[in-house]
């Protein structure tokens, strides 16, 4: 029964593509149920891209309200923040490639697309949601995924994030409180101005029944080089910028507090609030990258107990 | 079992894993750093 | 690990074929399996009684041979050559890898003058060959050549037959490893308790000052 959602209804999804319940609700997805080799795949092909953005896209159906993303390939481009369009040097190879997937059997469809933020988050920045707006006015039902691996590493959980755009002008109700993540301070801008344009669906993950028995064989073969490798280490420079980032805040929280004595008595109590708030989120973030280094040291002096305390 | 005993033997003969000068340093080093971002922490906490 | 399960077959062919002969006919035995590319371990054609059986005959020596092969070195070949049979290349190799392991027993940084030394062996590119080719191809050994150094570190050493008394010295270290990980597992749960106290004592601390905050402010207005 767990093997069923790999089952595709060819005729269920042609109805559903043309009902398309999308339209009348921009809120209409809610869930995303992503497969244990599309999640691998996606964080595999950002982790390669190192600093560098790298996209892809996703295979996939839809269920009622849920985008079900069976299988997910990369695609030939890069620095995906760097351009308008970046999608469009690879129109060509995407268009080869889903050809070639109907001949070879595999009859989903492209129903997402996903990229890397390395270091900064998953959140959608203004160039991420133009393009998105743009595939949602002629691929619906689309889908945008984004990946942060840096993060990945240095947290010990995958951060990912799905998201929707909302239409032009739409003006969205009140957007529940989502989990605050740390934005650097060169990107909260674009962070800030998009943020109300799009909206996070609920990710679940699922496997077939052989992904659990590869999986554990892959386990099998890779759990010293997990248990070997450590996030201080391989993500010095993630953390270095990190701190320097908090610092930065730090010195403009610092400069706004100064400045509020002599500005204008506009409201006092809602700045003093902001500034607050503002030095709230600068506590989050330093107790978030000391949490993360001392889980590191954690690893690093239990391996040196148990593997370099013993003589013969 | 004579294969497990030359099995465990040379398991034993790698421990400890890496006994060196340098290895003591870097990780001391790395263990002051993380004390030092805790420390800077609570500052901030403060 | 590898090298037990690829041996395991040699092993159990030789032990076969000395349990066959008797007398004279197990000296081509124990040379060939002296000589075998691929066995690295004696302890169990040892044990065959036939074999033991050799002691105080004419063929002693090749019985000798054996116990050289199963925890000896070179060196030790060289000093008892008149109590030893002549070798062949093949055994000359052997002896020579089963040298390198029993090196790499007592310590992990081998310097290139040692071996050299204990292998015979002339100059470093020969030195190196040997160690590239006859032990780290193999999969006896694995690990890293520094030639600043001068120096080979072992990372991994396949295990030789045991000697006499090395079994009590493996039961010691095992004991010690397993109560060192005991206590790791008792300070870890230790630190998880710590760690859920100090949670609690924090958000009641938190609370109480709220508290104490909502009584100020009902109190000045």
């Amino acid at each position: 029964s767990s093997d069923a959602i790999f089952y595709y209804d060819e005729t269920a999804q042609t109805k559903f593509q043309q009902e398309k319940p999308w339209t009348n609700d921009p809120h209409y997805f809610k869930r995303v149920k992503i497969s244990a080799l599309a999640l691998l795949k996606m964080v595999v092909h950002a982790r390669s891209g190192g600093t560098i953005e790298v996209m892809g896209l996703m295979q996939g159906k839809t269920d009622g309200d849920a985008i079900i993303v069976m299988d997910a390939f990369a695609l030939p481009v890069e620095g995906t923040e760097t351009r308008v369009n970046a999608q469009a040097d690879a129109y060509e190879y995407m268009v080869d490639y889903s050809q070639t997937n109907k001949q070879a059997g595999r009859l989903e469809n492209v129903v997402g697309w996903y990229h890397s933020h390395p270091g900064y988050g998953c959140w959608l920045s203004g160039i991420d949601v133009s393009t998105q707006m743009l595939n949602q006015q002629f691929q619906e039902p689309f889908l945008a995924v984004v990946i942060d691996p840096t993060r990945t590493v240095s947290a010990g959980k995958v951060e990912i994030g799905a998201f929707r755009t909302y239409p032009e002008g739409y003006k969205p109700p009140d957007e529940p409180v989502s989990e605050y993540q740390t934005i650097p301070l060169n990107k909260i801008e674009d962070f800030g101005v998009h943020c109300k344009q799009y909206y996070s669906l609920d990710i679940t993950y699922f496997k077939s029944s052989l992904d659990s028995h590869l999986l554990d064989l892959l386990w099998n073969k890779y759990w010293v080089n997990t248990l070997s490798s450590s996030p201080l280490l391989g993500n010095g420079d993630y953390v270095a910028g990190q701190i320097s980032d908090l610092a930065e805040k730090l010195e403009q929280a610092e400069n706004q507090l100064s400045h509020s004595r002599f500005g204008p008595l506009i409201a006092p109590a809602q700045r003093k609030k902001e500034e607050e708030s503002q030095l709230a989120k600068i506590t989050c973030d330093s107790a978030k990258i000391t949490v993360e280094q001392v889980h590191g040291l954690m690893s690093q002096v239990i391996k040196d107990i148990l593997f370099n305390t013993v003589r013969q | 079992e004579n294969s497990l005993l030359r099995q465990v033997s040379s398991l034993l003969r790698r421990l400890p894993a890496i006994e060196s000068e340098k290895f003591q340093d870097d990780f001391l080093m790395e263990y002051n750093d993380t004390l030092l971002v805790s420390y800077l922490a609570m500052f901030t906490n403060c | 690990m590898d090298i037990e399960q690829r041996q395991a077959e040699h092993i159990e062919y030789f032990v076969k074929q000395a349990s066959a002969v008797r007398g004279s006919a197990l000296t081509t035995v124990i040379v060939d399996a002296t000589s075998h590319p691929s066995l690295f371990a004696f302890s169990e054609i040892l044990a065959v009684p036939n074999i033991l059986e050799l002691e105080g005959t004419e063929n002693s020596m090749y019985l000798y041979l054996l116990r050289l092969f199963a925890q000896g070195t070179w060196t030790q070949y060289k000093n008892f050559t008149g109590n030893l049979p002549q070798l062949v290349p093949d055994q000359v190799l052997k002896l020579k890898q089963l040298t390198v392991l029993t090196l790499a027993e007592t310590t992990k940084v081998l310097p290139y003058d040692l071996l050299m030394q204990e292998l015979d062996v002339s100059n470093v590119r020969e030195l190196e060959d040997f160690l590239i080719n006859e032990c780290m191809y193999v999969g006896i050994v694995r690990g890293k050549l520094d030639q600043l150094r001068r120096c080979f570190e072992v990372q991994f050493a396949a295990g030789r037959d045991l000697r006499p008394g090395q079994l009590a010295s493996m039961i010691e270290t095992l004991s010690d490893w397993l109560m060192t990980s005991d206590n790791l597992l008792v300070s870890i749960q230790e630190k998880i308790k710590w760690a859920d106290t100090m949670s609690q004592l924090d958000k009641k601390h938190h609370k109480d000052i709220e508290e104490k905050v909502d009584e100020v402010k009902k109190t000045l207005s």
